[in-house]
This record gives C-alpha cells, sequence and structure tokens, in this order.
C-alpha cells in the first residue's frame, strides 16, 4: 500500500458519501444517472469475485464489502425507493449503456491477463469502469445545471482514478515485478473522460459560479 | 509460466 493508492481509495470513498448523503439528504436522485450506477455494481460484482478465495487484508476485504454494498444499496434506492425513484430523470437517462457492458466483455474476453474466468471477468471490470462513467457525463450535459453535491460526486470519483495512475507510477518504480498494463492504459483513458468535467469544475470554483456543462 | 498474482488493489 502506498499513499497515493490509499488516497484513492479514500477518495473513491467520499464520492461513494457524497452521492449517499445527496440522496439521503434531499430525498431526490435528480442529475444522478441509474445506468452509471448500475454499471458501477457490476464493477465491483466482477472485480471482487476473489473477495472469498483471495484473502489479501482486513482493509481490503472490508473495502470491498462497503464498495459492492453501497453500490447496490445506490441501485436500490434508485429503482425502489417511492420518494427517491419519483426524481429519477428517466427521459434523460437514456444512455445505452448495454452496449458499453457488451463491447466490454467482448475486449476482455480478447485481451485479459490469464485466459481464466476470474482474470477475464476482472478485466472486464476494469474496461467497463472506464466507460461507467459516460451515462452520467451525458444526463449532466442534457440536465444542464449541475447542483452541488453531484458536481463533487463525480468529481471525486474521477479524481480516485488519477491517484491510482500516481499508485502505478511509484509501484512501477518501486517495485521490480510490478506490471498492471491493463489497469493503467484503462485507468488513463478513464481519466481522460472526466478531463473537460474537471476543466469546467475547476471554472466553476474558480468564477465562484454555478457548475454548468455546455449543452 | 507467468503465474498472476492476486490482484491487491481495490
Amino acid at each position: 500500500m502506498n499513499i497515493f493508492r490509499f488516497a484513492g481509495d479514500m477518495t473513491h470513498l467520499i464520492s461513494i458519501l457524497v452521492l449517499l448523503l445527496k440522496i439521503y439528504a434531499t430525498k431526490s436522485c435528480s442529475g444522478i444517472s441509474l445506468k452509471t450506477q448500475e454499471l458501477y455494481a457490476l464493477v465491483f460484482l466482477t472485480r471482487y469475485l476473489d473477495l472469498f478465495t483471495d484473502f489479501i487484508s482486513v482493509y481490503n476485504t472490508v473495502m470491498k464489502l462497503v464498495f459492492i454494498a453501497s453500490s447496490l444499496a445506490i441501485v436500490w434506492c434508485m429503482r425502489m425507493h417511492g420518494l427517491v425513484k419519483r426524481s429519477y430523470d428517466k427521459e434523460l437517462d437514456t444512455f445505452r449503456h448495454y452496449l458499453l457492458v457488451a463491447g466490454c466483455f467482448a475486449l476482455a474476453v480478447l485481451v485479459n491477463e490469464k485466459f481464466t474466468f476470474q482474470e477475464i471477468f476482472w478485466a472486464f471490470s476494469i474496461y467497463l469502469e472506464a466507460v461507467a462513467i459516460l451515462p452520467q457525463l451525458v444526463l449532466l450535459q442534457r440536465s444542464g445545471n449541475v447542483d452541488n453535491l453531484t458536481g463533487q460526486y463525480i468529481f471525486f470519483l474521477g479524481a480516485y482514478r488519477a491517484l491510482y495512475l500516481l499508485n502505478w507510477i511509484y509501484r512501477y518504480f518501486t517495485e521490480v515485478r510490478f506490471s498492471r498494463w491493463i489497469a493503467c492504459v484503462s485507468g488513463i483513458v478513464q481519466t481522460g473522460l472526466y478531463a473537460d468535467f474537471f476543466y469546467y469544475y475547476f471554472l466553476s470554483w474558480k468564477n465562484n459560479a454555478k457548475l454548468q456543462l455546455p449543452a | 509460466s507467468h503465474v498472476v498474482e492476486a490482484h491487491d488493489e481495490l
């Protein structure tokens, strides 16, 4: 474990807590893409298949359980919870996310670290996570103004993988046989997708103005 | 052969 990865995990956790706070405090999920949340639940479920087979550390196991439970809770909330469900922008959240699932799975079958069930699903989860934010960014552009908590949620979500990039650079230089190029390349794509959001988020922070993405 | 060690990252 290194400071970059720990900071990355904490930033990821903060993003989830901010989203839970938004949904709980405002009893609304307006501006949040259910499709992105479903993709994230799938990412965690397929990435942590080794939850019961490979014990890395208490921290690792606890965080995996937290990520799986919170992502499922958010999807459940947005689908089942009467009050929250009504605020869901159903007509705006129309990204065909099953295409992302199909594409990432096809890529995972072709490009993986080892042609085993677990490794194919691990690679699938890595590719899917890179593009999972797309429905959310599309929804953001369509819904125009963004409430603060949603903006912060997306900011922390993007920042966590940027910290992981630093973690991989650090591990590359400090560990003899470290090569996670699938996660690294995918992480660069993932962070790149946030580039324009980060730009407008920075502008809104600098000008102390509301976060506006150009339609 | 190239043994894939367990993924230690989240």
